[in-house]
């Protein structure tokens, strides 16, 4: 599914360079459920973001389901990123003066395949999986901070991705919530949905199954996680 | 120092009323080390709103040192908030195109007791104390999630705050980095200086000296916390 080779992203800061990736050989495959952990700035949204080809890399190549994404046109990468990908932002991303449910219904508008009606009864259902229901027509900065973060787990599933990204899905959520979440990611996983997500926590990293670390831009380890 | 009597804050959604808090009695004592934990929305960033002199409750009195805060004007406010106050906000509201040394400053621009070069060094040191000295000059959008976040944590200290107050900062910070940041609190409380935290993780918790639970608006519990 997932295959990086030599993967790097450079920033030039005057006359230093920063090599947020450096190198990154990776594969995973339909179906894994894999924790990305590292120190902050060790470049866990860095890869999240080429992953979810909302990035270029400074090098390398990205191959998602056997394409090549760098060779892919600007509407072939939107239509990918809008039907195959989720995405939580590590900063959730939400739209301020617009509703949950309408956020919620965003990644629907441009896919021809759902109808208005379908569309709005996903975008509740979504919201009740993340216990939003009674929240669907706050606006986004009506919500605390778990619930904006709730709201753009929501977001990130109405279309069914294959592939479903998540940067610190549980950051801003107390123990109970967090389990709530986790049991909707291990649900898409046991339906055959690629879930990649990046935790600080060890106690979320235990849902997964495999434990790939970061450390300054580099693979420090990747081992499976021990079944409990 | 912190005495609240009586407080509530509502939010009227069309024809139904959403109490964020809901009549909470608290004190807090100078020199008090304090985590406030519950369930996402049960209220913990309004209480921490209202605490930090950024919101208004809709009823009940808020004494900040002896002072009713409501019968504050606004440049006594602004002077109070300025001068007493250390505030980490759980979405880190940096100036995006502005350097995170720049973004530490801000604090120390309306403190006429410190001059321009202090005001550098001081944010250099804030900025070495969480392990960002080599970000200085990076703008707020160059920097991590967790970065960031750090970055909020230095302002929130330059300026020799009374209270402090810090809404998850460890949220997006992986344990080797949480556990610098928690000695920095450590530290400040050890002189003497009072610490409210919001937090979702018991780990987080353990360094505090007591503990005050959120359920829906409502104080759940409070209670000592065990020392290891
Ligand atoms: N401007 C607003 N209008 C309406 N409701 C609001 C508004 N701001 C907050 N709320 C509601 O008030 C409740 C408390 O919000 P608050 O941000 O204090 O929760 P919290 O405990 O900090 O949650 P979290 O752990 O998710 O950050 C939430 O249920 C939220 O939906
Ligand atoms: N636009 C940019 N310009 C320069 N440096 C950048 C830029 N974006 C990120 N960086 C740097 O790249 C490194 C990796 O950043 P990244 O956001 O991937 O870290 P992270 O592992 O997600 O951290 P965290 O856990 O704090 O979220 C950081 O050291 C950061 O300072
Ligand atoms: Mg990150
Ligand atoms: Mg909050």
């Amino acid at each position: 599914m997932i295959s990086l080779r030599g993967i790097s992203k450079a920033y030039s800061m005057g006359d230093t360079t920063l090599w947020a990736l450096d190198n990154i050989d990776l594969d995973i495959h339909k179906g894994e459920f894999v924790a990305v952990m590292g120190a902050s700035g060790s470049g866990k949204s860095t890869l999240m973001n080429i992953l979810g080809c909302l990035d270029v890399p400074t090098r390398g190549v990205y191959s998602l389901d056997g394409a090549e994404v760098q060779s892919l046109s600007r509407n072939e990468l939107a239509d990918l990123r809008n039907r195959k990908l989720g995405f939580v932002f590590q900063s959730f991303n939400l739209l301020p003066r617009t509703a949950a449910i309408e956020n919620v219904e965003l990644p629907m508008l441009y896919n021809h395949r759902v109808t208005p009606h379908e569309s709005r009864q996903r975008a509740l259902a979504a919201l009740d999986a993340v216990g939003l229901a009674d929240r669907a027509h706050h606006y986004s900065n009506q919500l605390s901070g778990g619930q904006q973060q709730r709201v753009a787990i929501a977001r990130s599933i109405v279309n069914d991705p294959v592939l479903m990204l998540a940067d610190e899905p549980t950051g801003n959520l107390d123990t109970r919530t967090s389990v709530e979440v986790m049991a909707i990611f291990q649900g898409l996983n046991s339906r055959g949905i690629t879930v990649v997500l990046v935790t600080h926590e060890q106690d979320i990293a235990q849902y997964t199954k495999r434990n790939v670390v970061f450390r300054d831009g580099k693979i420090l380890s990747d081992s499976p996680v021990a079944s409990p």
